[in-house]
């Protein structure tokens, strides 16, 4: 069946919170926020981090505002780690 | 400001920077220029130097790349990630990659390379991202014209916490990001714009809608990207949807985002004498469709539908408006006018001609 439009905007927008958590939150990319036990969700961690870097509402989900940062052209954070 | 993890820093002084590619946006001599003026961004605050070298390794490569460049962090076309940068260390530290892929300008088009490259170079040297809204080091992309740009004082707190002072004998300092609850704040400029309140301050605006709590803060340039920063005066003409803004003896028009072609214009345009320089703060009434001037201790009156002054001004402050002293700003909301002078606002009721009531300058962010 065609993906529900609200949806299809679901997945999108998980795409997006996901690629910038890991580009900028170093969000692994293997993170299984369904494998983890209950209290432990990786993504919603590092997105309270970054609304808290922003001075946005901590909510640990992607409402509008936090949203709309993520889409603002900004500085990329090479990976270091190697 | 914030410090990259582990702390590294460059421990000589006198630092090299080669130049390895450029882009063919720009004019090669204008990539030059904006990256000797990034560089001096930081040497002008430190007793850092920056000596460019052509044909060997030096502590900054600068290049620009494209998609994967075989650093592990792959950029990702235009927009979204416009560059990066690593910390002070041998082999790739301090390099600078730009995206080839962003439209690099010298202006207020695209991106302006000089704010990038000083940005990302603020991260070869040791700093991190600083959450400080109006600093170099935030994260996210803002435009200040070359020409005005004043590296912030979050800044230059960041740099000398790790190089030292530079060896100046007056040593700069920067501007400030307004916070709207600091008692202490001032404005340049206030004017209301459909509804909302636009409170000026140096490079910022603090923008305060009715229906929201919070005050939203945001660079001029956000919104108006050729409008100066330093507001000195701005009113709201209602009936035609416009806000007049005043710097030194000049003036623009806006309608909305758009700046009416044309402007700006001298002030002596509306009928002020050559003797006056500048406008300090301004309102407009828009039951009687006068315009209030205040220059120093006297202010003009302008009648909106005649486009003229009105005869029998200047006219002292005091005699009709009472012991507000010089007028910083002014603005009139649901009958009132509202004056501010320094931390202080006189709310002045035009019926009875009379001050009703003095609070703080930020009495309308919800403190």
């Amino acid at each position: 069946f065609p993906v529900a439009p609200e949806a299809e905007d679901e997945g999108k927008t998980l795409q997006l919170v996901e690629s910038y958590l890991q580009n900028f939150y170093n969000l692994q990319r293997d993170h299984q926020p369904l494998l983890r036990n209950k209290g432990e969700n990786p993504l919603a961690e590092k997105l309270k981090e970054m609304q808290a870097f922003f001075g946005l509402e901590v909510t640990g989900k992607p409402n509008p505002d936090t949203l709309e940062m993520m889409k603002k052209p900004r500085c990329g954070i090479p990976d270091v780690e190697q | 400001y914030v410090f990259t993890t582990g702390n590294p820093k460059w421990e000589r002084k006198n630092l090299t920077y080669r130049i390895l590619n450029y882009t063919p946006k720009m004019r090669q001599a204008d990539v030059d220029e904006a990256i000797r003026k990034a560089l001096s961004v930081w040497s002008n605050v430190t007793p850092l130097t920056f000596q460019k070298v052509e044909d060997k390794e030096a502590d900054i490569m600068i290049s620009f790349a494209y998609r994967d460049h075989r650093d592990n962090s792959p950029f990702d076309g235009p927009n979204g990630q416009l560059a990066h940068a690593f910390q002070p260390g041998d082999g790739i530290g301090g390099d600078v990659h730009l995206d080839e892929e962003e439209a690099w300008s010298k202006n207020g088009r695209g991106y302006n390379l000089f704010i990038v490259i000083a940005h990302e170079l603020g991260h070869s040297l040791g700093l991190s991202h600083s959450n400080d809204p109006g600093a170099l080091m935030y994260p996210t992309y803002s435009y200040t014209d070359p020409k005005e740009f004043l590296l912030p004082q979050d800044d230059i707190d960041g740099i000398q916490a790790i190089y030292g002072q530079s060896d100046a004998a007056l040593q700069p300092t920067g501007p400030i990001t307004p916070r709207a609850c600091d008692p202490k704040l001032t404005f340049d400029a206030i004017a209301t714009l459909r509804g909302e309140i636009i409170f000026f301050k140096g490079r910022y605006m603090l923008r305060k809608h009715p229906a929201r709590a919070e005050t939203e803060l945001n660079f001029i340039s956000l919104f108006w990207p050729k409008l100066p920063s330093g507001i000195q005066a701005a009113y709201e003409n209602v009936e035609r949807d416009e806000v007049l803004l005043f710097k030194e003896n000049k003036y623009w028009i806006l309608k909305g985002y758009d700046i009416a072609p044309g402007y700006p214009k001298k002030i002596h345009h509306l009928g002020f004498p050559k003797t006056v320089k500048r406008v300090n703060a301004a309102y407009s009434d828009e039951t009687t469709g006068k315009t209030y001037f205040f220059i120093a201790d006297r202010y003009w009156r302008y009648d909106e539908n005649k486009k003229s002054m009105d005869h029998g001004y200047p006219r002292k402050i005091v005699s009709d408006f009472g012991k507000i002293g010089r007028v910083d700003a002014a603005f009139q909301k649901d009958g009132y006018v509202y004056f501010f002078h320094g931390t202080t606002q006189f709310q002045f009721d035009p019926r009875a001609k009379r001050i009703v009531r003095q609070m703080k300058s930020i009495s309308w962010f919800n403190c």
